[in-house]
């Protein structure tokens, strides 16, 4: 039986006049992680060791939504995520809340293969990072101009969206700026709702 | 979101899956891509990495999802995969990359695009963002 790679850069309501410079950034992102992939098959690397690969080459390019690039919480900081897991095994590592590990991906791995655990968030997964010598850069490193502009405008608007959203998605608004203690519901102006009859306010 | 799954020449799966969350998002919030078995799930059978709305994918068990319905049905991933997306996660809210252990390869989305590419051994490339 023959090997198989696929590798996404994330989905959402991505415009058919994105950019040609957006476009061309993202098809080459893509082709080089694709390269990559393929190539550390080809000379016969485990399966584990090439996802890892592929997902640090993604998450170290800012065209995307990860590690360096990633996108901006309501306070303008970098709360990311990461999770991996072995198939055979059903061995598995998760990791949230880390605003200065380089590679998610990686520390999800040392998770997965020296604790007892699964799941390590905020501050015991910053330390855990730490302790297993793992690259570690100033949050100021994963936060770029354009996510900067995209928090902006969707607290213009107060919006929370996927990065790839070009106002074309209207959220319910977690947090109601006049009263904290409120939801405050918001009509969703593209998507028609899934029920009439019950509008989905999400 | 950004993700990868992998099915070597042994038919080992593995999926890994890394992201910044949502734009806005309060602090402390939790997506689905850490939440085993929503944006990410691997076991014998297949590998799967999800991306879009958390919330939704979280509430579809996205990634699990998939892999129940190859067990229980014995469907193929292609059709495990079109049940999910196409039924089971709200229209727009994501889509997902997915191998099988038999060496498929799937990639579908109910969002207007997905960043995405692939390859299987002896195939040729595939890389699009639209359908």
């Amino acid at each position: 039986m023959g090997w198989g790679i696929a590798l996404h850069g994330g989905a959402g309501d991505i415009s058919k006049d994105l950019p040609r410079a957006r476009k061309e950034a993202v098809e080459a992102c893509l082709a080089q992680c694709l390269r990559l992939g393929v190539s550390a098959l080809e000379s016969s690397h485990a399966a584990l060791d090439v996802a890892e690969l592929v997902v640090k080459e993604l998450e170290a390019n800012p065209v995307f939504n990860a590690g360096r690039g990633s996108v901006l919480t309501t306070d303008g900081t970098v709360e990311m995520e990461a999770c991996i897991m072995d198939g055979p095994t059903m061995n598995c590592g998760a990791v949230s809340g880390l605003s200065t590990v380089v590679h998610p991906i990686s520390l999800a791995r040392l998770v997965m293969e020296r604790t007892p655990h699964i799941y390590l968030a905020f501050e015991g997964a910053e330390a855990f990072a730490r302790q297993q010598g793992l690259e570690t850069k100033e949050p100021s490193y994963f936060i770029t101009k354009e996510n900067q502009e995209r928090l902006a405008r969707a607290q213009e608007k107060s919006l929370v969206q996927l990065d790839h959203t070009v106002y074309s998605t209207t959220i319910i608004v977690a947090h109601n700026q006049d009263n904290p203690g409120q939801k405050k519901n918001v009509k969703q102006d593209i998507l028609p709702p899934t029920d009439p009859q019950k509008p989905e306010f999400e | 979101t950004v993700g990868c799954v992998v099915v070597d020449s042994k038919g080992n799966c593995v999926a890994a899956t890394s992201t910044g969350g949502l734009v806005n998002k309060m602090v402390g919030r939790i997506g689905d891509t850490p939440v085993v078995g929503a944006g990410n799930y691997a076991n014998h059978l297949c590998a799967v990495s999800a991306t879009g709305r958390g919330e939704a994918i979280i509430r579809a068990t996205v990634a699990r999802e998939v892999a129940a319905i190859m067990e229980y049905k014995k469907v193929p991933l292609d059709v495990a995969v079109e049940e999910v997306i196409g039924q089971r996660l709200p229209a727009g809210k994501g889509g997902l990359v997915a191998v099988s252990a038999t060496g498929d390869v799937v990639m579908a989305f109910n969002t207007t695009g997905m960043y995405r590419a692939s390859m299987k051994q002896g195939g040729t490339q595939e890389i699009g963002i639209w359908h």
